[in-house]
Protein backbone atom coordinates (compact mmCIF):
# COMPACT_ATOMS: atom_id res chain seq x y z
CA UNK A 1 0.00 0.00 0.00
CA UNK A 2 0.75 3.50 -0.16
CA UNK A 3 -0.14 6.07 2.24
CA UNK A 4 -1.14 10.01 0.51
CA UNK A 5 -2.32 11.41 3.58
CA UNK A 6 -4.02 11.38 6.67
CA UNK A 7 -7.06 13.47 8.55
CA UNK A 8 -6.62 15.03 11.65
CA UNK A 9 -9.51 13.52 13.09
CA UNK A 10 -11.23 9.89 12.94
CA UNK A 11 -14.74 11.03 13.30
CA UNK A 12 -15.71 12.60 10.10
CA UNK A 13 -19.18 13.66 8.02
CA UNK A 14 -19.63 13.12 4.82
CA UNK A 15 -22.63 14.08 2.62
CA UNK A 16 -23.89 12.81 -0.78
CA UNK A 17 -24.23 15.31 -3.08
CA UNK A 18 -26.37 13.65 -5.82
CA UNK A 19 -27.34 10.10 -6.94
CA UNK A 20 -26.53 8.28 -10.65
CA UNK A 21 -29.96 8.29 -12.29
CA UNK A 22 -29.14 4.04 -12.74
CA UNK A 23 -29.89 2.98 -9.19
CA UNK A 24 -32.58 3.80 -6.86
CA UNK A 25 -32.05 6.31 -4.84
CA UNK A 26 -32.18 3.59 -1.79
CA UNK A 27 -30.02 1.54 -3.50
CA UNK A 28 -27.42 3.66 -4.20
CA UNK A 29 -27.12 4.91 -1.00
CA UNK A 30 -27.11 1.78 0.83
CA UNK A 31 -24.07 0.69 -1.43
CA UNK A 32 -22.44 4.24 -0.57
CA UNK A 33 -23.01 3.44 3.60
CA UNK A 34 -21.30 -0.36 3.27
CA UNK A 35 -18.54 1.62 1.34
CA UNK A 36 -17.68 3.71 4.39
CA UNK A 37 -18.51 0.76 6.61
CA UNK A 38 -15.54 -1.04 5.00
CA UNK A 39 -13.48 1.09 6.02
CA UNK A 40 -14.93 1.89 9.75
CA UNK A 41 -15.06 -2.19 10.38
CA UNK A 42 -10.89 -2.49 10.51
CA UNK A 43 -10.27 1.06 11.52
CA UNK A 44 -11.10 3.36 14.53
CA UNK A 45 -12.81 5.68 12.36
CA UNK A 46 -16.52 6.78 11.93
CA UNK A 47 -18.65 8.48 9.40
CA UNK A 48 -21.86 10.17 10.08
CA UNK A 49 -24.26 11.49 7.18
CA UNK A 50 -24.93 15.04 7.03
CA UNK A 51 -27.77 16.62 5.15
CA UNK A 52 -26.54 19.81 4.50
CA UNK A 53 -23.79 22.18 5.24
CA UNK A 54 -19.89 21.57 5.21
CA UNK A 55 -19.40 18.03 5.45
CA UNK A 56 -15.24 16.41 6.19
CA UNK A 57 -16.10 14.18 2.64
CA UNK A 58 -18.09 14.86 -0.43
CA UNK A 59 -19.56 12.92 -3.00
CA UNK A 60 -21.01 13.77 -6.22
CA UNK A 61 -21.25 12.46 -9.73
CA UNK A 62 -20.46 14.76 -12.33
CA UNK A 63 -20.20 14.20 -16.34
CA UNK A 64 -17.49 14.82 -18.97
CA UNK A 65 -16.91 18.75 -17.52
CA UNK A 66 -17.62 20.00 -14.68
CA UNK A 67 -17.84 23.42 -13.53
CA UNK A 68 -16.94 22.38 -9.83
CA UNK A 69 -13.79 19.69 -10.85
CA UNK A 70 -10.58 20.59 -12.86
CA UNK A 71 -10.53 16.81 -13.87
CA UNK A 72 -12.69 15.53 -16.70
CA UNK A 73 -14.27 12.45 -17.55
CA UNK A 74 -14.32 10.27 -20.40
CA UNK A 75 -17.76 9.03 -21.13
CA UNK A 76 -18.41 5.10 -20.44
CA UNK A 77 -15.40 2.56 -19.50
CA UNK A 78 -12.00 3.96 -18.37
CA UNK A 79 -12.20 6.42 -15.62
CA UNK A 80 -14.55 5.77 -13.28
CA UNK A 81 -13.99 7.81 -10.56
CA UNK A 82 -11.34 9.78 -8.68
CA UNK A 83 -10.89 11.86 -5.20
CA UNK A 84 -9.10 13.64 -3.49
CA UNK A 85 -6.59 13.10 -0.48
CA UNK A 86 -6.63 14.33 2.92
CA UNK A 87 -8.10 16.70 3.76
CA UNK A 88 -9.57 17.89 1.13
CA UNK A 89 -12.33 15.54 1.01
CA UNK A 90 -13.86 15.43 -2.91
CA UNK A 91 -14.96 12.11 -4.26
CA UNK A 92 -16.45 12.35 -7.71
CA UNK A 93 -17.90 9.68 -9.99
CA UNK A 94 -18.50 9.66 -13.75
CA UNK A 95 -22.08 9.83 -14.25
CA UNK A 96 -21.98 8.55 -17.69
CA UNK A 97 -21.14 4.84 -16.14
CA UNK A 98 -23.75 2.14 -15.81
CA UNK A 99 -23.82 2.25 -11.92
CA UNK A 100 -24.97 -1.02 -10.85
CA UNK A 101 -25.09 -2.96 -7.48
CA UNK A 102 -26.49 -6.54 -6.84
CA UNK A 103 -25.25 -7.66 -10.47
CA UNK A 104 -22.40 -8.47 -13.18
CA UNK A 105 -23.80 -5.95 -15.03
CA UNK A 106 -22.10 -2.48 -15.56
CA UNK A 107 -19.55 -0.94 -12.77
CA UNK A 108 -20.08 -1.90 -9.14
CA UNK A 109 -21.02 1.65 -7.14
CA UNK A 110 -20.10 0.26 -3.66
CA UNK A 111 -16.67 -1.59 -4.83
CA UNK A 112 -15.78 1.53 -6.38
CA UNK A 113 -17.01 4.27 -4.00
CA UNK A 114 -15.05 2.33 -1.09
CA UNK A 115 -11.84 2.45 -3.65
CA UNK A 116 -12.08 6.47 -3.41
CA UNK A 117 -12.93 6.14 -0.30
CA UNK A 118 -9.70 4.77 0.55
CA UNK A 119 -8.17 7.76 -1.15
CA UNK A 120 -10.00 10.37 0.76
CA UNK A 121 -9.10 8.95 3.82
CA UNK A 122 -4.90 8.86 2.65
CA UNK A 123 -4.30 5.55 0.67
CA UNK A 124 -2.85 5.59 -2.79
CA UNK A 125 -2.90 2.62 -5.17
CA UNK A 126 -1.93 -0.96 -3.89
CA UNK A 127 0.42 -3.17 -6.66
CA UNK A 128 -1.76 -5.67 -5.80
CA UNK A 129 -4.41 -6.66 -8.18
CA UNK A 130 -7.04 -7.95 -5.92
CA UNK A 131 -6.67 -5.50 -3.21
CA UNK A 132 -9.35 -2.91 -3.39
CA UNK A 133 -6.78 0.00 -3.96
CA UNK A 134 -5.82 -1.66 -7.22
CA UNK A 135 -5.79 1.22 -9.93
CA UNK A 136 -7.79 -1.33 -12.21
CA UNK A 137 -11.35 -2.26 -11.28
CA UNK A 138 -11.67 -5.88 -10.85
CA UNK A 139 -15.32 -6.28 -11.60
CA UNK A 140 -18.15 -7.21 -9.39
CA UNK A 141 -18.08 -9.85 -6.46
CA UNK A 142 -20.51 -10.69 -4.63
CA UNK A 143 -19.11 -11.52 -1.46
CA UNK A 144 -16.43 -9.12 -1.71
CA UNK A 145 -14.18 -7.88 1.42
CA UNK A 146 -10.89 -5.72 1.92
CA UNK A 147 -7.49 -7.47 1.14
CA UNK A 148 -5.23 -7.91 3.91
CA UNK A 149 -3.11 -4.52 2.05
CA UNK A 150 -6.22 -2.68 2.23
CA UNK A 151 -6.17 -3.49 5.95
CA UNK A 152 -2.91 -3.12 6.67
CA UNK A 153 -2.68 0.52 4.97
CA UNK A 154 -6.03 1.74 6.54
CA UNK A 155 -4.42 0.98 9.73
CA UNK A 156 -1.26 2.13 8.92
CA UNK A 157 -2.92 5.63 9.26
CA UNK A 158 -5.43 5.22 11.45
CA UNK A 159 -4.73 2.26 14.18
CA UNK A 160 -6.77 -1.00 14.66
CA UNK A 161 -10.12 -0.89 15.69
CA UNK A 162 -10.42 -1.53 19.40
CA UNK A 163 -14.03 -1.46 21.19
CA UNK A 164 -12.19 1.21 23.66
CA UNK A 165 -11.97 3.63 20.35
CA UNK A 166 -15.36 2.95 19.71
CA UNK A 167 -17.74 5.87 20.85
CA UNK A 168 -15.02 8.43 21.57
CA UNK A 169 -16.51 12.05 20.18
CA UNK A 170 -13.63 14.07 21.25
CA UNK A 171 -11.11 14.73 18.50
CA UNK A 172 -7.76 13.89 18.90
CA UNK A 173 -5.30 16.51 20.73
CA UNK A 174 -2.27 17.94 18.37
CA UNK A 175 0.75 17.58 20.20
CA UNK A 176 3.19 20.27 20.16
CA UNK A 177 5.96 18.76 18.04
CA UNK A 178 8.67 21.33 18.71
CA UNK A 179 10.19 23.22 21.35
CA UNK A 180 8.66 26.69 21.18
CA UNK A 181 10.12 29.49 19.20
CA UNK A 182 12.97 31.82 20.70
CA UNK A 183 10.98 34.76 22.35
CA UNK A 184 14.07 37.28 21.59
CA UNK A 185 13.17 37.91 17.47
CA UNK A 186 15.90 39.05 15.26
CA UNK A 187 15.74 43.17 14.25
CA UNK A 188 12.49 43.86 12.16
CA UNK A 189 13.84 43.92 8.83
CA UNK A 190 13.87 46.42 5.91
CA UNK A 191 11.64 45.52 3.04
CA UNK A 192 13.25 47.68 0.40
CA UNK A 193 16.82 46.31 1.66
CA UNK A 194 15.79 43.66 -1.47
CA UNK A 195 17.20 40.75 0.00
CA UNK A 196 14.54 37.77 1.05
CA UNK A 197 15.29 34.44 2.83
CA UNK A 198 12.04 33.12 1.12
CA UNK A 199 9.50 33.55 -1.34
CA UNK A 200 6.27 31.87 -1.74
CA UNK A 201 2.65 32.13 -3.69
CA UNK A 202 0.69 30.71 -0.70
CA UNK A 203 -2.66 29.80 -0.41
CA UNK A 204 -5.34 31.58 -1.55
CA UNK A 205 -3.12 32.95 -4.16
CA UNK A 206 -1.23 35.67 -1.40
CA UNK A 207 2.32 36.18 -1.82
CA UNK A 208 4.68 35.67 1.39
CA UNK A 209 7.64 37.34 1.72
CA UNK A 210 10.01 36.00 4.31
CA UNK A 211 12.98 37.53 6.12
CA UNK A 212 14.16 36.88 9.53
CA UNK A 213 12.17 36.33 12.02
CA UNK A 214 9.22 38.20 10.16
CA UNK A 215 6.88 37.66 7.51
CA UNK A 216 4.83 39.96 5.38
CA UNK A 217 2.36 40.05 2.26
CA UNK A 218 2.86 41.33 -1.45
CA UNK A 219 0.26 42.32 -3.31
CA UNK A 220 -0.03 44.66 -6.69
CA UNK A 221 -0.92 47.60 -4.72
CA UNK A 222 1.51 47.38 -1.08
CA UNK A 223 3.01 45.33 1.21
CA UNK A 224 0.93 44.09 4.66
CA UNK A 225 2.42 44.62 7.42
CA UNK A 226 5.05 42.61 9.03
CA UNK A 227 4.47 39.75 11.40
CA UNK A 228 6.62 37.22 13.17
CA UNK A 229 6.68 34.07 11.38
CA UNK A 230 5.53 31.98 14.54
CA UNK A 231 2.71 34.31 15.17
CA UNK A 232 1.03 33.06 11.93
CA UNK A 233 2.81 29.65 12.00
CA UNK A 234 2.58 28.31 15.38
CA UNK A 235 5.61 26.55 16.07
CA UNK A 236 7.80 27.46 12.86
CA UNK A 237 11.26 29.09 13.55
CA UNK A 238 12.45 32.46 11.30
CA UNK A 239 15.57 33.18 9.38
CA UNK A 240 14.55 30.09 7.11
CA UNK A 241 15.97 28.52 4.06
CA UNK A 242 12.82 28.21 1.67
CA UNK A 243 8.95 27.80 1.51
CA UNK A 244 7.07 26.38 -0.91
CA UNK A 245 3.06 25.70 -1.05
CA UNK A 246 1.80 22.67 -3.06
CA UNK A 247 -1.86 23.73 -4.52
CA UNK A 248 -1.95 20.12 -5.78
CA UNK A 249 -2.08 18.90 -2.18
CA UNK A 250 -2.67 22.16 -0.56
CA UNK A 251 0.20 21.76 1.58
CA UNK A 252 2.93 24.12 2.97
CA UNK A 253 6.20 23.29 3.18
CA UNK A 254 9.27 25.47 4.93
CA UNK A 255 12.60 24.22 5.28
CA UNK A 256 15.45 25.26 7.45
CA UNK A 257 18.29 23.36 8.27
CA UNK A 258 18.13 19.84 8.22
CA UNK A 259 14.27 19.83 8.76
CA UNK A 260 11.11 20.42 7.02
CA UNK A 261 7.63 21.69 8.29
CA UNK A 262 4.80 21.03 6.78
CA UNK A 263 1.70 22.90 7.35
CA UNK A 264 -2.10 22.74 5.88
CA UNK A 265 -3.09 26.76 6.19
CA UNK A 266 -1.64 27.65 9.83
CA UNK A 267 -1.83 24.40 11.50
CA UNK A 268 1.50 22.29 11.61
CA UNK A 269 0.44 18.26 10.45
CA UNK A 270 1.47 15.95 13.01
CA UNK A 271 4.50 14.46 13.22
CA UNK A 272 6.05 17.32 11.96
CA UNK A 273 9.24 19.11 11.76
CA UNK A 274 10.71 15.96 10.41
CA UNK A 275 14.33 15.72 9.01
CA UNK A 276 15.40 16.39 5.81
CA UNK A 277 16.78 12.72 4.90
CA UNK A 278 16.87 12.31 1.09
CA UNK A 279 18.02 15.92 -0.01
CA UNK A 280 20.65 18.23 1.23
CA UNK A 281 20.34 20.45 4.38
CA UNK A 282 20.66 23.98 4.28
CA UNK A 283 18.37 24.49 1.21
CA UNK A 284 18.98 27.42 -0.84
CA UNK A 285 14.62 27.67 -2.02
CA UNK A 286 11.82 26.07 -3.53
CA UNK A 287 9.21 26.47 -5.74
CA UNK A 288 5.95 24.09 -7.07
CA UNK A 289 5.52 24.49 -10.88
CA UNK A 290 1.91 23.45 -11.83
CA UNK A 291 2.75 22.42 -15.15
CA UNK A 292 3.87 19.21 -13.97
CA UNK A 293 2.91 19.43 -10.54
CA UNK A 294 6.16 18.62 -8.90
CA UNK A 295 8.05 20.51 -6.06
CA UNK A 296 11.49 21.78 -6.82
CA UNK A 297 14.33 22.53 -4.50
CA UNK A 298 17.58 24.16 -5.05
CA UNK A 299 20.91 24.28 -3.26
CA UNK A 300 24.02 25.49 -4.71
CA UNK A 301 24.12 24.39 -8.55
CA UNK A 302 21.85 21.65 -8.14
CA UNK A 303 17.77 21.16 -7.63
CA UNK A 304 15.63 17.86 -7.02
CA UNK A 305 12.16 17.18 -8.09
CA UNK A 306 9.93 15.92 -5.29
CA UNK A 307 6.30 14.35 -6.77
CA UNK A 308 4.66 14.47 -3.50
CA UNK A 309 2.17 11.59 -4.15
CA UNK A 310 4.77 8.78 -5.44
CA UNK A 311 7.59 7.77 -4.47
CA UNK A 312 10.76 9.95 -5.98
CA UNK A 313 13.31 8.24 -7.26
CA UNK A 314 16.45 10.67 -5.98
CA UNK A 315 19.16 8.68 -7.24
CA UNK A 316 18.68 10.92 -9.93
CA UNK A 317 18.97 14.49 -8.40
CA UNK A 318 20.70 16.85 -8.06
CA UNK A 319 20.39 17.83 -11.61
CA UNK A 320 22.25 20.97 -12.64
CA UNK A 321 19.76 24.18 -12.39
CA UNK A 322 21.06 25.26 -15.08
CA UNK A 323 20.37 22.66 -17.07
CA UNK A 324 16.84 23.25 -17.06
CA UNK A 325 16.46 26.51 -15.78
CA UNK A 326 18.15 28.88 -18.46
CA UNK A 327 19.43 31.95 -17.15
CA UNK A 328 19.11 31.63 -13.19
CA UNK A 329 22.42 32.01 -11.50
CA UNK A 330 23.14 29.38 -8.52
CA UNK A 331 22.57 29.46 -4.83
CA UNK A 332 19.33 31.62 -5.76
CA UNK A 333 18.12 32.69 -2.11
CA UNK A 334 14.48 32.21 -2.77
CA UNK A 335 12.04 31.34 -5.75
CA UNK A 336 8.31 31.12 -6.80
CA UNK A 337 5.76 30.30 -9.72
CA UNK A 338 3.21 31.14 -10.79
CA UNK A 339 -0.07 29.82 -11.75
CA UNK A 340 0.83 30.40 -15.41
CA UNK A 341 4.55 28.60 -15.31
CA UNK A 342 6.38 31.53 -15.34
CA UNK A 343 9.11 31.31 -12.47
CA UNK A 344 10.93 34.18 -10.40
CA UNK A 345 14.08 33.31 -8.73
CA UNK A 346 15.63 35.88 -6.50
CA UNK A 347 19.25 36.56 -5.53
CA UNK A 348 20.86 39.42 -3.23
CA UNK A 349 18.74 42.32 -4.21
CA UNK A 350 17.28 41.10 -7.60
CA UNK A 351 14.99 38.65 -9.50
CA UNK A 352 14.78 36.82 -12.56
CA UNK A 353 11.57 36.07 -14.41
CA UNK A 354 11.49 32.79 -16.61
CA UNK A 355 8.82 32.61 -19.32
CA UNK A 356 7.29 28.95 -19.58
CA UNK A 357 9.91 27.73 -21.32
CA UNK A 358 11.84 28.27 -18.31
CA UNK A 359 14.26 31.01 -20.10
CA UNK A 360 14.98 33.75 -18.22
CA UNK A 361 12.67 36.84 -20.02
CA UNK A 362 14.23 39.48 -21.55
CA UNK A 363 15.35 42.81 -19.42
CA UNK A 364 16.17 40.43 -15.91
CA UNK A 365 17.57 40.61 -13.60
CA UNK A 366 15.56 43.67 -11.81
CA UNK A 367 15.69 45.29 -8.98
CA UNK A 368 13.35 43.37 -6.34
CA UNK A 369 12.69 46.49 -3.60
CA UNK A 370 11.69 48.46 -6.62
CA UNK A 371 9.27 46.13 -8.93
CA UNK A 372 8.58 44.31 -5.81
CA UNK A 373 8.42 46.02 -2.69
CA UNK A 374 6.95 48.96 -3.63
CA UNK A 375 9.99 51.37 -2.23
CA UNK A 376 11.13 54.29 -4.29
CA UNK A 377 14.66 55.78 -4.43
CA UNK A 378 14.61 58.64 -2.14
CA UNK A 379 16.98 61.59 -1.25
CA UNK A 380 15.67 62.57 1.94
CA UNK A 381 15.67 60.86 5.48
CA UNK A 382 14.36 57.03 5.40
CA UNK A 383 11.20 56.33 6.84
CA UNK A 384 11.38 53.08 8.78
CA UNK A 385 9.03 50.26 7.53
CA UNK A 386 6.81 49.57 10.48
CA UNK A 387 6.97 49.61 14.00
CA UNK A 388 9.13 51.46 16.20
CA UNK A 389 12.28 49.10 15.32
CA UNK A 390 14.39 51.59 12.91
CA UNK A 391 14.65 49.41 9.80
CA UNK A 392 18.47 49.84 7.98
CA UNK A 393 18.73 53.02 6.09
CA UNK A 394 18.42 52.13 2.84
CA UNK A 395 17.50 55.28 1.05
CA UNK A 396 14.10 53.71 -0.10
CA UNK A 397 10.76 53.97 1.65
CA UNK A 398 7.83 51.58 1.47
CA UNK A 399 4.00 51.80 0.59
CA UNK A 400 1.96 49.73 3.51
CA UNK A 401 -1.19 48.59 3.13
CA UNK A 402 -3.92 47.33 5.71
CA UNK A 403 -3.53 43.65 5.64
CA UNK A 404 -4.36 41.35 3.48
CA UNK A 405 -3.50 38.70 5.96
CA UNK A 406 -5.77 40.35 8.49
CA UNK A 407 -8.83 37.93 7.35
CA UNK A 408 -6.41 34.85 7.75
CA UNK A 409 -5.56 35.93 11.25
CA UNK A 410 -8.84 36.46 12.34
CA UNK B 1 10.81 8.06 -34.49
CA UNK B 2 6.85 8.67 -35.23
CA UNK B 3 4.25 6.97 -33.31
CA UNK B 4 1.45 5.03 -34.02
CA UNK B 5 -1.82 5.18 -33.07
CA UNK B 6 -2.01 2.40 -30.51
CA UNK B 7 1.49 3.73 -29.40
CA UNK B 8 0.72 7.09 -29.03
CA UNK B 9 -2.60 6.09 -27.16
CA UNK B 10 -0.59 3.72 -24.76
CA UNK B 11 2.15 6.52 -23.93
CA UNK B 12 -0.58 9.16 -23.19
CA UNK B 13 -1.68 6.45 -20.61
CA UNK B 14 1.55 6.13 -19.42
CA UNK B 15 1.93 9.57 -18.98
CA UNK B 16 -1.64 10.08 -17.66
CA UNK B 17 -0.71 7.49 -14.79
CA UNK B 18 2.37 8.55 -13.77
CA UNK B 19 4.43 5.58 -15.64
CA UNK B 20 6.53 7.98 -18.24
CA UNK B 21 7.35 11.47 -17.15
CA UNK B 22 7.17 14.26 -19.41
CA UNK B 23 11.16 14.88 -20.42
CA UNK B 24 11.93 18.69 -18.47
CA UNK B 25 14.93 19.03 -20.33
CA UNK B 26 15.98 18.96 -24.36
CA UNK B 27 12.97 17.44 -26.99
CA UNK B 28 9.41 16.73 -26.23
CA UNK B 29 10.22 13.01 -27.50
CA UNK B 30 10.51 10.32 -24.72
CA UNK B 31 13.61 7.87 -25.96
CA UNK B 32 12.47 4.41 -26.90
CA UNK B 33 14.27 2.93 -23.39
CA UNK B 34 12.05 5.52 -21.31
CA UNK B 35 8.48 4.17 -23.01
CA UNK B 36 10.52 0.33 -22.58
CA UNK B 37 10.98 0.97 -18.83
CA UNK B 38 7.77 2.59 -18.22
CA UNK B 39 5.73 -0.39 -20.30
CA UNK B 40 8.08 -2.82 -18.24
CA UNK B 41 6.85 -1.14 -14.91
CA UNK B 42 2.85 -1.46 -16.00
CA UNK B 43 3.15 -4.80 -17.06
CA UNK B 44 4.82 -5.63 -13.77
CA UNK B 45 2.65 -3.84 -11.93
CA UNK B 46 -0.19 -5.33 -13.56
CA UNK B 47 1.01 -8.71 -13.56
CA UNK B 48 1.62 -9.69 -16.95
CA UNK B 49 4.79 -10.76 -18.64
CA UNK B 50 7.28 -8.16 -18.47
CA UNK B 51 8.74 -7.76 -22.26
CA UNK B 52 8.47 -3.47 -22.54
CA UNK B 53 6.88 -4.24 -25.62
CA UNK B 54 3.13 -2.81 -26.21
CA UNK B 55 1.38 -6.64 -26.64
CA UNK B 56 -2.02 -6.99 -26.81
CA UNK B 57 -2.40 -8.07 -23.66
CA UNK B 58 -0.96 -4.74 -21.93
CA UNK B 59 -3.36 -3.09 -24.20
CA UNK B 60 -6.23 -4.98 -23.24
CA UNK B 61 -4.96 -4.19 -19.50
CA UNK B 62 -4.82 -0.60 -20.61
CA UNK B 63 -8.43 0.06 -21.58
CA UNK B 64 -9.79 -1.72 -18.53
CA UNK B 65 -11.76 0.85 -16.27
CA UNK B 66 -10.13 2.06 -13.33
CA UNK B 67 -9.37 5.01 -10.96
CA UNK B 68 -8.65 8.25 -12.32
CA UNK B 69 -5.70 8.89 -10.31
CA UNK B 70 -2.00 8.18 -10.67
CA UNK B 71 -0.31 4.92 -9.99
CA UNK B 72 2.78 4.90 -8.11
CA UNK B 73 4.67 2.30 -9.54
CA UNK B 74 7.92 2.48 -10.69
CA UNK B 75 10.93 -0.05 -10.91
CA UNK B 76 12.52 1.40 -7.20
CA UNK B 77 9.25 0.84 -5.80
CA UNK B 78 8.52 -2.51 -7.33
CA UNK B 79 12.04 -3.76 -6.02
Amino acid sequence: YLLLGRWRKKHLTFRILNLPSTLPTHTARAAVHQAFQYWSNVAPLTFREVQAGRADIRLSFHGRKSLYCSKNFDGPGRVLAHADIPELGSVHFDEDELWTEGTYRGVNLRIIAAHELGHALGLGHSRYTQALMAPVYAGYRPYFKLHPDDVAGIQALYGKKSPEIEGEEEEEAELPTVPPVPTQPSPMPDPCSGDLDAMMLGPHGKTYAFKGDYVWTVTESGLGPLFRVSALWEGLPGNLDAAVYSPRTQQIYFFKGDKVWCYMNFRMNRGYPKKLNRVGPSLDAALYWPLNQKVFLFKGSGYWQWDELAPTDFSRYPKPIKGLFTGVPDQPSAAMSWRDGRVDFFKGKHYWRLNRQLQVEKGYPRDIAQNWMHCRSQTSDHTPASGDTPASATGTTVDTISSPMDTTLN
Amino acid sequence: PALGPAEKEAVDYLLQYGYLEKPLEGSDFFRPEDIMEALSTFQEASELPVSGQLDGATRVRMRQPRCGLEDPFNQKTLK
